[in-house]
C-alpha cells in the first residue's frame, strides 16, 4: 500500500512539474 | 582516446596538464577515473629532455573535497630521454579541505631530480559520486519538497539521442541513480539522486521529450554551488 502511495506521489510530482 | 564505456564510470580522454616546455622537459598528461569506489589519477609522464629523470614525488594543495594521493608516485626505474611511463595514482578524499574556485580545481606539485613543477587541473565531479548514492523513494520526495526552489538550478544537455532507459543505465555507471521514471504528456521524467564523498546529496529531474535531443536537467541541492559541476558531469 505504501508503495502505491509513493508511486502516486511521484506521478503527482511529475504532473506538477509539467503543468506548474 | 577516451575510454568512456556505456556501463562503467565515464573516463575522459587524457589531456596535457604540464607541457614539457614549462617543466624542463617533463610532460605530464592525465585523466581521473573511479572504479568500484576507488578514485585514481591516471598519468603519463614523458621525458622530453636530454638527461635521465628520477626521484619523482607528487603533492596536492588543499582542495574542495579533500582529494589527496593515497600512495607515493612510484616511477620504478629512471625515465630515459624520449621514454614515457603510465602510472595510476590512487587518491583518497581524506586530505585537508579548502574551498577552491572553480570548485573542482586541483593544484598539483610534481618534483623530480631536476626541479619542482606546479600545475592545476579540473577534475570531473563524478569521480566523487559514491556507490551508495541511491536515495530511498520516500526520502527523495520529502527532500525534494524540503529544498527551497531558490536552490534549484536548470541546465540544458544538448545533442543527446539516447532513450530514457539508455540514459538511466549509462548514468548509473557513474553512480547517478534513477529513483523513479514517469511519462507525462509524452515526456519522460527521470528522478535521480547522487551523493558526493563529503555526504552532500544532489537530487535531479531529467526531462526527455521525444524527438528533442536537448534534455532539461533540474538539480536540487542544499549546497547549490555544486550544481553546475554536477551538470558538467552529466554532460
Amino acid at each position: 500500500e505504501m508503495d502505491d502511495g509513493l508511486d502516486e506521489a511521484f506521478s503527482r510530482l511529475a504532473q506538477s512539474r509539467t503543468n506548474p | 582516446g577516451g575510454v568512456g564505456t556505456l556501463s562503467g564510470s565515464y573516463v575522459a580522454p587524457k589531456t596535457v596538464w604540464l607541457p614539457a616546455m614549462k617543466a624542463k622537459g617533463l610532460e605530464i598528461s592525465g585523466t581521473f577515473s573511479r572504479q568500484v569506489g576507488s578514485i585514481s589519477m591516471d598519468l603519463v609522464l614523458t621525458n622530453k629532455a636530454l638527461q635521465v629523470m628520477s626521484d619523482f614525488a607528487i603533492q596536492f594543495n588543499r582542495n574542495s573535497f579533500g582529494l589527496a594521493p593515497a600512495a607515493p608516485l612510484q616511477v620504478h626505474a629512471p625515465l630515459a630521454p624520449n621514454q614515457s611511463v603510465e602510472i595510476s595514482l590512487p587518491l583518497n578524499t581524506v586530505g585537508s579541505v579548502m574551498k577552491m574556485d572553480p570548485l573542482n580545481n586541483l593544484q598539483v606539485a610534481v618534483k623530480n631530480n631536476i626541479d619542482v613543477f606546479y600545475f592545476s587541473t579540473l577534475y570531473p565531479l563524478h569521480i566523487l559520486f559514491v556507490e551508495d548514492g541511491k536515495m530511498e523513494r520516500q526520502m527523495f520526495l520529502a527532500t525534494w519538497k524540503d529544498i527551497p526552489n531558490e536552490n534549484e538550478a536548470q541546465f540544458q544537455i544538448k545533442d543527446c539521442a539516447l532513450s530514457a532507459d539508455a540514459v538511466s543505465s549509462k548514468l548509473q555507471g557513474s553512480n547517478i541513480f534513477t529513483i523513479a521514471k514517469r511519462n507525462v504528456e509524452g515526456q519522460d521524467m527521470l528522478y535521480q539522486s547522487l551523493k558526493l564523498t563529503n555526504g552532500i546529496w544532489v537530487l535531479a529531474e531529467l526531462r526527455i521529450q521525444p524527438s528533442n535531443p536537448s534534455f532539461t536537467l533540474s538539480l536540487k541541492c542544499r549546497a547549490p554551488e555544486v550544481s553546475q559541476y554536477v551538470y558538467q558531469a552529466y554532460d
